[in-house]
This record gives C-alpha cells, structure tokens and sequence, in this order.
C-alpha cells in the first residue's frame, strides 16, 4: 500500500491510499485502505495521517483517526504516531504496521511495529529532493 | 510553517512523492493543489506497481484475481471518494476521486464499482499478469498456504478449500503472521 499526505502552503491538507491489498486474501476481502481513520484521515485543523501494514486489525481500531485527533490534544506527530500504534498493540499485540503523521506546521512524525526498519519519503520547500527516511521499529 | 508545502508517503518511493509534489507546486487550482498531489502520487505508484503492494498484476486473491483499493480525502471538507476490490480497473485512486469530485456518496465497491468507472471513461482492462498468475499456481502447488481462513474443514492450515464452518473449538489459531514489506495493506 501506498499512504500519501499533501498539505500545501495555506495549510490546506489531503491524505489517500491505493493498494491491492493482502497476497492470496479471501476473494472480496477489503482491508483498511479504503476506509477513512484507518487506512488515511486528514483534517486542515490539524494534519494528516497514513497507516500502511495489517489491514484487518487497523480497520477495527482507526490508527489515522487516534492520530490526528492525538494531534489535536497537542501531541507532536511522532508522539501521536507511537501512541495510536500502541493502543493497537495493547489488543493485538503480533500487530505488524507503520503509521506516519504531519501535523499542519509541516512536522512529521512515523512510528513502526513488527517490521525490522521502515522506510518513508518525505518532500517539503526546504529540500530540492525527496528524502527517504528510516525508522527502527518496536 | 518554512516547511510548507510538504508531501510525504509511506515505503522508500520517491517517485511518487516526486510526482505529487510535482502536481501540487504546478497545480493551477488552489482549492484541488493538494488532491491532485494525492491522486498523482498514488498513479505513479499504481503505474510502477511499487512493490507489488500497488496497483495491477499483485497480489492474486485466492482465484487469481487482483483487485485494488483506494482513498482519497479533502482535509477541508473532509469529503472523501473510496473504491473497495474494484475489479479489472488499473487507476484504482482515480476511480476513487471520480467518487470524490461527482458524486455523494462516499465509497463503491465491487463490480458495481467497475460498471461507474467504465461509464465515466476508464478502461475495462485484466489486473493479471504473468507474475500475479504464478504468484497464484504457486501458491496453490503449497497446499494454498497461507491462507486466511479459521474453523473450518478441511484443515486450512494443511489443505485448500472448499472450506465449511467446523466447531470454534476444535479449530481456532492464531493470526497468521504474513505481514511484511512486500505483503501489506
């Protein structure tokens, strides 16, 4: 799955996925891509958030939704990330997944769980190119 | 913020971010700069099929067929446009904003999905190729492992399907494991 975030220059924000989900899944089976809090969530008010990993289990619990609104309640984005990882691993704790957030004043923040590293990009107005970042996960 | 304009995506593919952050800082309309860079993004994605995670010609389901999901979501409005297993369209996130900007509703889903994209212009077109196809003989030469199925008989975990309900019991386990970077939502 690709999550994408775009916040332009006003602070106006958009978020989307495209995926074709799980090898060998139960044929009609849809995972969180689709569905807004899941798989992406987006509110100019606050920022942004793109979750990517086990569908099945971020459907049940709204990752993007619990961070934007943890974005809201002031935490940064990396806090906000960890926190929505975290209360999915409380339930589902073999959960494998990334999210990453950007609040409205351009920061970012990633949190990853069940994978050795992961890897995100980023482009803002301070860079001539596109940065890919690298994350240990818990 | 110094920092804005931003794009960001998940997994190391700067191409699509390339993309959409070549959308937004050409768009010529303020008010989609930002959806445009989504929908651009995810299209490159789509196009490469990055990771096999994307687009056509990955990820078979259990009768060899790829279907895609999309999203797109105005952080303004909060409107949104979604596809769910829409079949035999290559530009899944395209759909999805179609869904978007033309109508009012929010998600479509299947075939009935499909049949709203061909009226509207897209292209009715197989998602299999030859690498999904023996994604898929492969997976059936192994006794269809792994697979995503739980009480019920025959034993999943030894045998393909046809499948039927078994006792809660004397079947359960637990979830699977198959998450990785090149098999994820």
């Amino acid at each position: 799955t690709i999550g994408m975030i775009a916040i332009d220059n006003n602070g106006k924000t958009a978020a989307g996925t495209s995926t074709n989900g799980l090898n060998h899944k139960i044929p009609g089976r849809v995972g969180d891509s689709p569905i807004p809090g899941a798989g992406a969530y987006t509110d100019d008010d606050v920022g942004a958030a793109v979750a990517t990993g086990d569908g099945d289990v971020m459907m049940r619990l709204l990752p993007t939704y619990q961070l934007v609104e943890n974005m809201r309640q002031g935490m940064s984005p990396e806090e906000a990330a960890r926190d929505a990882l975290n209360r999915i691993l409380k339930r589902y704790s073999t959960f494998e997944g990334a999210l990453i957030g950007v609040n409205i004043k351009g920061e970012v923040g990633a949190a990853c769980t069940g994978f050795e590293n992961f890897s995100f990009c980023v482009r803002t107005a301070k860079s001539t190119n596109t940065t890919i970042h690298s994350i240990p996960c818990v | 913020s110094a920092t804005l304009p931003i794009v960001a995506n998940t997994w190391p593919w700067p191409q699509a971010t390339d993309a959409g952050w070549k959308a937004l800082i050409s768009s010529s309309d303020p008010n989609t700069a930002v959806l445009d860079a989504i929908q651009a993004g995810c299209t490159r994605c789509e196009e490469d099929q990055c990771d096999g995670t994307v687009g056509f010609g990955g990820s078979p389901d259990e009768n060899g067929e790829t279907t895609l999901d999309a999203l797109i979501m105005d952080g303004t409005t909060l409107n949104m446009g979604a596809v769910g297993a829409l079949r035999r369209v290559k530009n899944a996130i395209g759909v999805a904003r179609l869904v978007l900007d033309n109508t009012e509703h929010s998600m479509l889903v299947g075939e009935l999905a499909t049949e709203f994209a061909v009226q509207n212009g897209f292209k009715e077109e197989s998602l299999a190729t030859n690498h999904s196809t023996s994604m898929w003989e492969n997976w059936k030469s192994k006794q269809c492992q792994p697979n995503y199925h739980i009480n019920c008989i025959p034993d999943p975990s030894t045998s393909c399907g046809p499948y039927h309900p078994a006792s809660l019991q004397s079947n359960s386990k637990n979830k699977t494991g198959n998450i990785r970077p090149d098999n994820h939502d």
